[in-house]
């Protein structure tokens, strides 16, 4: 499903260059769930942001379902996007001044699913990670962590078939992380949806089979994990 | 140095009313340094923005180092603010045109110190979390965990008497979560810097002597932690 290789990223920066992946290899296969772990700048989200078709490489090559989306028009590449990944940002990216359903509706809008359906579909997704009693508070009107499972419910409801979530129980105590990670582990078991999972807590990697570990842009391991 | 009784906060909401603190009572001396911890939405940041002037209660009394802060006007208020205390925000709340230099620098202009005085001093501080090669990118050039870096920086730079800390870990890896409490735990030591951390991480809560459980907007433990 996802195919990275050799995949670099450069930022040009006032005449210095950053460096933030520097030849990455990485192949997840569907119905996987691979944790992404790593130092704070080591590249995590950069190369989330290039296999979520939301930046594009330098240099290299990346397939997501066979196709080298670098080449793809934006209109198109949104549609895919929308069709077929369902992405957590690491700052949520909510719309500030639109409540927690209509962020939530808002990929259901865009394929094309209205109405009351569209709302049910919404609510559905709110109250599986605990916030439905939150639907008409508007970003700035909630705390961190309920912004957060906000970007979570939006990112599930349109029945993604590839997950990325980055960082995304950071702003969360242990009881709501447990919720939404299982979340992730339903959709993953039930209807064998791939997820990536870009965290730094052990705990939260132990619900993945797999651990890819980066560095200053690289990839320094790649190991299954033994779930007990 | 910190008194609240009774404290209570209600946020207004399109005909409901969200009781966020429902009689808080907390009192920290100076020196000391206290975990608030408790599930999402429990009322930790409304406390913090409490404590920190940066809102104020509907009920109940709050008096920083002896002054009833809820009948100072907003300018000196201000002057309290940058004078005594460092924030750390859940959303880091950096200026997103200016760079981590220059962001870390602001709270000495405010409070008088300028150019190469103040340019020293912001160094030092991204130095301590270990960003300084960082000093002229905007926050959108940076990840996610090295923006929180500069929030921590910025908080810390100008001595204060009190830190706020409102999950300063949350997005950073093992060894960069342990280079800043490191920091804060050198000013804690070395110049008795009163020090609130908010965190749902249990070993975060470990570098601090006692630790506040909240729930529902209300205090339901606060214990003395015996350090090993
Ligand atoms: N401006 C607001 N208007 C309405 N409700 C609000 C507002 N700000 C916060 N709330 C509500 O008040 C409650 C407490 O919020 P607060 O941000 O203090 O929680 P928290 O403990 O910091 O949570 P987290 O760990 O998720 O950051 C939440 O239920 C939240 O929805
Ligand atoms: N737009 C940009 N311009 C310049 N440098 C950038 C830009 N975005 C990211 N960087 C740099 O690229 C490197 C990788 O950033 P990235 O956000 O991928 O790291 P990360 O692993 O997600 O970190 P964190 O765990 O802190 O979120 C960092 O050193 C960062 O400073
Ligand atoms: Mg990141
Ligand atoms: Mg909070």
């Amino acid at each position: 499903l996802v195919d990275c290789r050799g995949l670099t990223k450069v930022y040009p920066l006032s005449g210095v260059e950053v460096h933030a992946l520097r030849g990455v290899d990485l192949r997840v296969e569907r119905g996987e769930m691979v944790a992404v772990m790593g130092p704070s700048g080591s590249g995590k989200s950069t190369l989330m942001h290039i296999i979520g078709c939301m930046d594009t490489q330098t240099g290299g090559s990346y397939l997501l379902d066979g196709v080298d989306v670098s080449n793809v028009p934006e209109k198109e590449l949104a549609a895919i996007r929308n069709k077929k990944l369902g992405f957590v940002f690491q700052r949520y990216n909510l719309l500030p001044r639109a409540t927690a359903l209509y962020n939530v509706e808002l990929p259901l809008f865009y394929a094309g699913v209205t109405g009351s359906a569209a709302e049910e579909k919404a609510r559905a997704a709110l109250e599986q990670v605990g916030i439905l009693h939150l639907a008409d508070h508007l970003p700035n009107q909630m705390s961190g962590g309920q912004q957060q499972r906000v970007a979570i419910a939006r990112a599930v409801v349109n029945d993604p078939l590839l997950i990325l979530a980055d960082e995304p129980t950071g702003a969360l105590d242990t009881a709501s992380s447990a919720e939404v990670m299982g979340v992730f582990q339903k959709m993953h078991e039930e209807r064998g949806v791939t997820v990536i999972i870009i965290t730094h807590e052990p705990h939260i990697a132990e619900f993945c089979r797999r651990k890819v570990t980066l560095r200053d842009g690289r990839i320094i391991s790649d190991q299954p994990v033994a779930n007990s």
